[in-house]
């Protein structure tokens, strides 16, 4: 049976959550 | 000092001693002068004025700099913490030690706190949350019955706010990231650990020896 995320997992999916993407070229 | 003049002298407008910024975060001074590059890279990316803003830093988490996103912009606003608009190299360096691997949790915890407390009240609401997970979901182009989300949002609060007020102080805070610690994920850059690798041209240009 699936497990529902609370809402700040969900969140933390942002892409705008995502500092690592300033290193990517 | 007249060889410390100099070398003032000859850096960039809004470069920061890396010294001075080695000794107030989790970075070496290489590893400073490594995020430099990559600063320089981020603050000249549409206007070469020595300082990141807005859309550059869009440009730089989205390839689009027009991408307009909530948490995106909580997070230029905590860097921003002379609140003049724009992201200086000081800024960019001290923000972004708190996402080190060898940062402090409580810091990462106090700034993800600041980070959702979206209107800065001192506490994580329920429409902060509401809000956060709307926007989440605008972001990804999927839609949810308000049902699902209000769920969400009750199992949300039902982990998180302990005395049932209906807001998250930074008490429960803590405590709830310790039970749920995926949710701080995002407040560790692994990059960050090496980063004299990841941008090695500073190598070349270095005038200062690490002193660990």
């Amino acid at each position: 049976r699936p497990v529902m995320m609370n809402a700040f997992e969900l969140i933390s999916t942002s892409q705008g959550l995502n500092l690592g993407s300033l290193f990517e070229k | 000092m007249g060889c410390t003049c100099a070398k003032q002298l000859k850096r960039p407008r809004g470069y920061e001693d890396p010294v001075a910024l080695a000794s107030q975060t989790y970075f070496s001074v290489s590893e400073v002068e490594a995020l430099y590059e990559l600063f320089k890279k981020l603050s000249s990316s549409m206007v070469d004025d020595g300082f990141i803003n807005k859309e550059e830093f869009q440009l730089a988490l989205f390839r689009n700099s027009k991408k307009q996103n909530l948490f995106a912009d909580r997070i230029f606003e905590l860097f921003d913490a002379k609140h003049d608009g724009v992201i200086g190299f000081g800024e960019f360096v001290k923000s972004l030690s708190v996402f080190h691997p060898n940062s402090p949790q409580a810091d990462k915890e106090e700034f993800a706190f600041q980070l959702y407390d979206l209107w800065q009240t001192g506490y994580i609401e329920r429409e902060e949350v509401k809000e956060m997970v709307l926007a989440l979901l605008n972001e990804s182009d999927m839609s949810l019955s308000d049902d699902i989300i209000e769920a969400i949002v009750d199992k949300t609060f039902i982990e998180a706010d302990s005395n049932g007020d209906g807001k998250i102080d930074r008490e429960e805070w803590k405590a709830f990231v310790a039970r749920n610690p995926s949710s701080m994920k995002i407040m560790t850059v692994p990059y960050l650990k090496d980063i004299t690798t990841t941008f090695p041209s500073f190598i070349f240009r270095s005038e200062v020896e690490d002193a660990d």
